[in-house]
């Protein structure tokens, strides 16, 4: 499954 | 967050807010690569298009619109105000030839098949060679203003950090990013030329030219 992964670095 | 993402964004602003006040205090760009420039100003737009959508922090947040509007702000001075002084005689990399690869590979090699992830995709990416005209440039001239090496070293710490951050984060939270581990291992070590060259001459107070 595509664990939702927050893009939390810049 | 940890200390080597946190002096890595710091290092990036560093980075940039050097070059752009050299550029602004000098009025002049000469031995700035505008092509490098407008990789950087691609990559950090093609990557926060989910500013608006995607909140994670204040910090986060304004990190992306400060970094944004400086990139777009020296591209402005350097291909508008002060476009007397841009070097395009030495600053010739086709960036088409990093441009399209990347934007290929993106399409295919990603975590996922939407438009936003592909976007970002290409911009950790693009990133890893978007530093490749502001070298090329400098192999041409031979050499390099001193504000510019720290600028590059500034910028070249900042992924290198980020390297150290992955490998915290991988054993103290099991964070792990394939893609932008391996674009920020190719990103770092190509300044590893540089670096050297920096560490033993610059450090020594000595201007950085290549050996001709």
């Amino acid at each position: 499954q595509k664990e939702e992964t927050k893009k939390d670095e810049l | 967050m940890n200390i080597f993402r946190l002096v890595g964004d710091l290092s990036h602003l560093l980075a940039i807010f050097v070059l752009l006040l050299k550029i602004w205090k000098s009025r002049s760009c000469a031995g700035v690569s505008g092509k490098s420039q407008i990789l950087f100003a691609l990559v950090f737009i093609t990557r926060y298009l989910d500013l608006f959508t995607n909140f994670i922090s204040v910090y986060n947040s304004l990190m992306k619109v400060i970094f944004i509007a400086s990139t777009v702000a020296t591209v402005y001075l350097m291909y508008i105000k002060f476009k007397a002084t841009y070097d395009s005689n030495h600053d010739t990399f086709r960036i088409e030839f990093l441009v399209v690869p990347v934007g290929g590979l993106a399409f295919l090699v990603n975590h996922d098949f939407t438009p936003l992830e592909i976007l970002w995709t290409f911009s950790i990416y693009l990133e890893s060679v978007a530093i490749l005209p502001q070298l090329f440039m400098i192999s041409k001239t031979g050499e390099a203003e001193t504000i510019t090496s720290h600028y590059l070293f500034a910028l070249g710490s900042y992924r290198a950090l980020y390297l150290l951050n992955w490998i915290y984060r991988y054993y103290f939270e099991g964070y792990f990013d394939l893609i932008a581990v391996v674009a920020g291992c190719v990103q770092t070590i190509l300044y590893c030329d540089f670096f050297y060259l920096y560490i033993t001459k610059v450090m020594w107070g000595k201007k950085l030219s290549l050996p001709a």
